[in-house]
């Protein structure tokens, strides 16, 4: 299974992940 | 010709300049044109179709559905008491699942779906201090920017966003049927709202504060609750209608609104800083999308990414692919012809969507606050791939227009078969 988010967010909005990065519930994907 | 091979003499002459030029236009062009090749309908929308190497056609011409309606219906078997602990620790083991995570005893779980579906004990997931967190355990697949509506699988290969997400039908082609909601609200000083016994900042899930004026970025923390300038409205068993398009296969449910709010005087001083259409970037903002994927040993349920509410869901009957990365390189548009749940909303910053996505194993979409929902049932045949059901929650939250959601709140999860 998978979760696709799509969003608006002001342009400097970043990922704070990797790609092929494992991640849990809470953790931060982004910020601005 | 072993003869010919050794004694044949190989001449080269120069190749003109122009002649080669023209052979780079012609492969770049006839490589820009494999790029843009896309079915339309007659309206020219574009209709997705399976497409990749041979073994993805294989794949496709399997009963994808039925199998996995079989393996759901063999995982909700009841298991002996004495093969459980076991049974499950052989699948913890060959997976990778944390056993120490869960509260309840591994004998509780009845089956294998139960175990599946199964929580976690309180206080091993913290949340971040940051606008946007995990909604789920698993593997960033991609992550990056939506550019022209187009939202890229691997590197070289995007699909539609409208596809993803649908597009919007015009209202004189749907019609009405009933069900039922139900609501609890309360709102304390008009900042905060305690929807259904769970207590919301309104200006962290509209942007604003009270009386409509924008604020700065960042988290708040909710109000104790207080006796004093609070008003009360309770609706219980009120109407909503669900409409039907002519085709037979698009509907909408739409909330008979008699507005708590607007009996509180709330609503004209809140101020809607979102939109729930992709198609309404505020200037200085841009369109994000990440892709998560959760392994079979993962905990299965979902959570809310971030505080925002959820105003729309859409249910995309589709095909049941694994989402596997080794498919997502193979097969174009995975996410599309997959049956998923694209629930939509706002948050501060405007449009917010999170699309569950079926997948063979996992064709099972449960949300909790929807509880009409039902995914993985009857045949694909009817669905036009493109089409969707749709739900409108405004009958979740007058004051919001919507189904608010904390951070880290649980939404749902995937089911077996």
């Amino acid at each position: 299974s998978t979760i696709v988010l799509v969003f608006e967010a002001p342009s400097n909005f970043h990922f704070t992940v990797t790609a092929g990065q494992k991640v849990k519930v809470g953790e931060a994907l982004g910020d601005i | 010709l072993a003869n010919a091979w050794k004694h044949t003499p190989t001449k080269w002459y120069p190749l003109p300049v122009a002649v080669g030029a023209l052979l780079l236009i012609v492969i770049q062009y006839r490589k820009r044109l494999g790029e843009r090749e896309v079915y339309v309908d007659e309206e020219g929308h574009e209709v997705v179709k399976l497409k990749g190497p041979w073994h993805v056609h294989v794949i496709g011409a399997l009963p994808l559905r039925n199998l996995s309606r079989v393996w759901g219906y063999v995982n909700s078997l009841e298991l002996p008491v004495w093969l459980r602990p076991v049974g499950f620790k052989l699948y913890g083991w060959a997976f990778g699942c944390n056993l120490d995570e869960l509260e309840k005893d591994l004998k509780e779980y009845t089956s294998l779906g139960d175990f599946f579906y199964r929580k976690l004990k309180d206080g091993v997931r913290p949340v971040a201090d940051v606008v946007l967190v995990s909604p789920a355990d698993g593997k960033i697949l991609h992550f990056g920017t939506i550019k022209g509506g187009r939202v890229e699988q691997i590197k070289g290969s995007t699909y539609s966003l409208e596809a993803l997400l649908g597009r919007e039908i015009p209202d004189s082609s749907r019609t009405q049927v009933a069900f039922p909601t139900r609501e609890m609200a309360e709102v304390d000083d008009k900042e905060f709202a305690a929807i259904n016994g769970i207590e919301y900042s309104l200006h962290e899930l509209l942007g604003t504060n009270a009386k409509g004026s924008p604020t700065s970025s960042g988290t708040s923390t909710p109000k104790p609750e207080s006796s004093e300038g609070k008003t009360t409205a309770t609706k219980f068993g009120e109407r909503t209608d669900a409409s039907v398009s002519q085709e037979g296969s698009i509907s909408e449910v739409v909330a008979h609104d008699t507005s708590v709010a607007t009996q509180m005087g709330v609503r004209p001083t809140l101020e809607r800083r979102g939109s729930s259409t992709i198609n309404q970037v505020k200037p200085g903002n841009g369109l994000f999308f990440t892709v998560i994927y959760l392994a079979p040993g993962d905990y299965h349920r979902f959570h809310s990414p971030t505080a925002w509410v959820v105003e729309k869901r859409r249910h995309f009957v589709g095909d049941l692919f694994s989402v596997s990365p080794w498919m997502a390189k193979r097969l174009e548009n995975l996410f599309v012809l997959n049956e998923r749940v694209a629930l939509l909303g706002r948050w501060k910053y405007g449009f917010f969507g999170m699309v569950p996505v079926g997948a063979t194993n996992v064709g099972s979409i449960k949300i909790n606050f929807d509880k009409e929902l039902r995914t993985n049932v009857g045949s694909r045949r009817g669905h036009p791939l493109g089409t969707y059901t749709e739900a409108v929650y405004s009958g979740a939250s007058s004051i919001l227009d919507g189904q608010p959601l904390l951070k880290a709140q649980e939404m749902g999860g995937f089911c077996l078969g």
